[in-house]
């Protein structure tokens, strides 16, 4: 099974297109985002479609920190004190985040990790 | 993650992307992937950001995540961040803005401002460039004319280099995976040599949206963690996107 370590590499692929077979798993759905609607609203048709995913992705992120620090209080650091950072993040996507953690109910502190994931996972 | 600018023998311009993430984020034993990304998938979408009722640009995004990271401004300019690894990473940055030293840019809120308001690739391009940024990163960016296609390698205060297509030098495609391009990539993780050389069997007379969906169907540019692909055309304002899997055998990274 050496072939199989990585990275995996085979022969260059032709004809996927248009896509179809088993490295396709769908077509990605459109949403409009009204840029003249106030910042909180923008995202309430996406997230309203959305919500049930978002919720199980930031209950994984939540089990990972749980399993990482198993008394719980890196989550209560982020439901508590990541709140307070989206005062500081400039206009509009602060008023966008609170828009999107109001129309999913999911805490203000996890949404704000979701959207500096990037940030925290550089290094 | 992986994007690629490339420009065919008529001078169109395409660009396209595959997003890969979730590595070491928890590792699903009975299904081979990776838990992050499988619960990721579900969550992405088209966007027409819209003001006046006209597209002012079009992304590929996750809902609930309000930055950019793969985007059109239609017959403007393309745009796809990769993410750049380093010790001085997004972290010192999070610490500086925590104790107030606010001059740096979030990197997704950059991306979204210039999908938003940059009106040409020059001035994107200055942007992706010039900006002071929280986290390092990988700008890759195309034009709508002929040579107008880069990667901005970017630290947190500068921009380390800037990689364009040039035809003097039979230069019709610039593509990006993780790692510096003047240096070699980590060899358990070279998505960039298989990336390359479907480019250049594929060869520039007959690249475009489907051929480039080829290339990034190859294992291991495809691999356990890329979530979606996106197709773009800036001469079209086309951008597709497909939600992806990659059954075993498949690199998990």
């Amino acid at each position: 099974s050496a072939h199989l370590a990585p990275p995996f590499t085979e022969e260059c692929r032709t004809g996927m297109y248009p896509p179809k077979g088993p490295t396709f798993k769908g077509a990605v759905t459109w949403y409009t985002v009204d840029l003249n609607l106030p910042p909180s609203k923008r995202w309430a048709a996406v997230i309203s479609d959305k919500k049930a995913e978002l919720v199980a992705m930031i209950q994984v992120i939540r089990d990972l920190a749980n399993a990482f620090v198993p008394s719980g209080k890196l989550i209560d650091i982020v439901d508590k004190d990541l709140p307070l950072l989206v005062d500081t993040l400039p206009y509009p996507f602060n008023e966008e985040i609170r828009g999107i953690a109001a129309v999913s109910g999911v805490p203000l502190g996890e949404v704000v990790l979701f959207n500096i994931f990037y940030e925290v996972f550089t290094v | 993650c992986t994007s690629v600018v490339a420009e065919d023998s008529k001078g169109s311009l395409f660009h396209a992307r595959n997003l890969d993430f979730g590595l070491f984020m928890g590792w699903d034993v009975k299904n081979k992937t990776w838990i992050v990304t499988e619960k990721l998938r579900p969550l992405v979408v088209n966007v027409d950001f819209r003001r006046n009722n006209q597209t002012v640009f079009k992304s590929t995004n996750f809902a609930g995540y309000v930055g950019m990271l793969t985007g059109i401004r239609p017959h403007v300019f393309t745009l796809t961040m990769n993410e750049r690894f380093s010790l001085d990473g997004g972290y010192i940055g999070i610490l500086e803005w925590i104790l107030g030293q606010r001059d740096g840019m979030w990197m997704s809120f950059l991306t979204r401002s210039v999908l938003e308001n940059a009106t040409s690739y020059e001035e994107a391009k200055k942007l992706l460039s010039q900006t002071k940024l929280l986290a390092p990163a990988y700008f890759i960016l195309g034009g709508n004319q002929t040579g107008q296609g880069c990667v901005i390698t970017r630290s947190r205060t500068l921009s380390l280099d800037i990689w364009e297509l040039d035809h003097s030098l039979g230069r019709w495609y610039v593509l990006e995976t993780n790692y510096d391009h003047w240096k070699e990539p980590l060899f358990v993780d070279d998505r960039r040599t298989p990336a390359m050389k479907c480019m250049n069997q594929t060869t520039q007379a007959n690249i475009s949206p489907k051929t480039l969906y080829d290339v990034l169907s190859t294992k291991p540019v495809l691999n356990k963690l890329t979530t979606y692909t996106t197709l773009m055309d800036v001469s079209t304002g086309l951008l597709e996107a497909y939600l992806r899997d990659c059954p075993d055998p498949c690199s998990p990274w």
